[in-house]
């Protein structure tokens, strides 16, 4: 806190803008500049990202609290909050009868039928909504709407959720994401407060783990955990979805409820 | 007063009960875990501590923490140990022996393979209400997130995203599988 305290003794106030952009295969993310005292005296650090339409924001946690506006656009936001139960499950007929969702075409969609998928809730997101998600919780952006998906973020780095320092950290389960240059230096707890840029993406967190590892953890082929590494994945953290992503939700109004019979409704009807 | 309540504060827990374990697998071990809620004291504290055992080559799930750091001393035995942060290396990769110790920084992702004598250790973890989110297994952070979401990140098929959720149904302590099934996956 003294050496924040220290960083508020600002003179003037500017208007900022963002200081770096890193482009992806559906969309970019652009950064405030941490390192700029006013950000640095409130504690946070402020990002915008901008989902093109079929872009996927790929699942990731970060090391503070985080509250997003979408400030654009409309889409689906994910949250994968350990201890929660996977609610929102199909069974084989309810797979059948969802012809609204589309799926990928081909060799999938048979296999898919004979066994459904089950997941945490899914949000519907739109222009004028706040998000919050707790620290260290992975979540997902993804845009079905038919124009950009804007979202701006801040994190509350300084927020005593964080214990690392105050830098921004953002940790991808996914893809290959190269973002800002990486300095590794010392461990990056709140001693080493400001006295380097580290931060953001840089790979994903199963990159840096042994490939036998993951193949014997995950139950998985070699090649798959491969792929969890994601070494020659070149499309950034926000990557397009081929086919339109037709993950379980509930359908946006509700359909009407077939009339039921009139003798259901009358009471002393045995059970 | 103050004092007093102190007086009567419970101050001691036994942590290496095996019946007692929070998380347990015949084939790879056991994990109890004190949190301010068994001992409350520890909420003033804001610590909470962790005591495992993984047997011979047995697998603790990656996973991270998600709201403190956890610093790991090792009671007995030994184990591979990676530690990845948002780098492109991971900022552990070697061997954990006896007596020595180990910072996991927070929301550092970490995995343990057990060696042929086992594994086990007592974990201080920096939060009295600390939460692990581990990335294989039932409770995992992959099993919570739609098929397809996990297709697109990782540009696998279907029913190899399928299997990335599903082939451990097991939670945070993996058991080794065979020779051959290992074999056979690969």
């Amino acid at each position: 806190p003294s050496q924040r305290q220290s960083r508020c003794q600002v003179q003037n106030i500017d208007a900022l803008e963002p200081t770096q952009k890193v482009q992806s295969e559906a969309g970019e993310t652009e950064h405030w500049d941490q390192s700029n005292e006013q950000l640095e005296c409130a504690g946070v650090s402020v990002t915008r990202y901008t989902i093109q339409p079929r872009g996927l924001l790929l699942p990731h946690y970060n090391n503070a609290p985080q509250i997003t506006y979408v400030t654009q656009g409309r889409g689906m936001h994910g949250a994968a909050i350990p201890g929660c139960p996977e609610t929102y499950q199909s069974s084989q007929q309810s797979e059948q009868q969802q012809q609204q969702v589309p799926y990928e075409q081909g060799q999938g969609q048979e296999e898919r039928s004979t066994q459904g998928d089950q997941h945490q809730k899914v949000r519907e997101i739109r222009q004028g909504d706040i998000l919050a998600v707790p620290v260290g919780v992975a979540n997902w952006f993804y845009n079905d709407g038919e124009t950009p998906l804007v979202l701006v973020t801040l994190l509350d780095t300084s927020n005593n959720e964080n214990q690392l320092d105050d830098n921004r950290r953002t940790f991808y389960l996914g893809g290959n994401p190269q973002g800002q240059q990486q300095q590794r230096g010392s461990l990056p707890f709140r001693r080493t407060h400001g006295s380097q840029q580290e931060s953001s993406d840089a790979g994903n967190i199963f990159n840096g783990m042994d490939e036998q590892i993951l193949t014997e953890a995950f139950g998985v082929r070699q090649e798959t955990a491969r792929k969890l590494r994601g070494e020659d994945d070149n499309r950034g953290n926000i990557v397009r979805v081929e086919n339109r992503l037709g993950v379980i939700r509930p359908p946006k109004t509700e359909q009407p409820r077939q009339q039921q019979p009139e003798e259901e409704d009358q009471p002393g009807r045995p059970n | 007063s103050l004092e007093e309540s102190l007086c009567n504060t419970r101050l001691k827990i036994n942590i290496d009960n095996p019946s007692r374990a929070d998380v347990y697998n015949p084939q790879a071990g056991r994990i109890n875990r004190i949190n301010s809620r068994k001992l409350p004291i520890l909420r003033d504290f804001n610590l909470n501590a962790e005591r495992g055992v993984l047997y011979r080559n047995a697998i603790m799930a990656p996973h991270w923490n998600l709201n403190a750091h956890s610093i790991i001393y090792v009671t007995r035995g030994s184990a591979q140990v990676q530690i990845v942060g948002n780098y492109q290396q991971p900022i552990y990769d070697g061997e954990l022996r006896q007596d020595q110790i180990i910072v996991v920084p927070q929301n550092f992702a970490v995995v343990k393979r057990a060696k042929d004598q086992g594994f086990e250790w007592i974990a201080f973890k920096t939060n009295d209400n600390a939460m692990v989110n581990p990335l294989v297994g039932r409770t995992s952070a992959i099993r919570a997130m739609p098929e397809e979401i996990l297709q697109n990140a990782f540009r696998i098929s279907s029913e190899e995203a399928r299997r990335l959720k599903y082939n451990r149904d097991e939670v945070e302590l993996l058991a080794p599988r065979p020779q051959s099934e290992q074999r056979d996956v690969a």
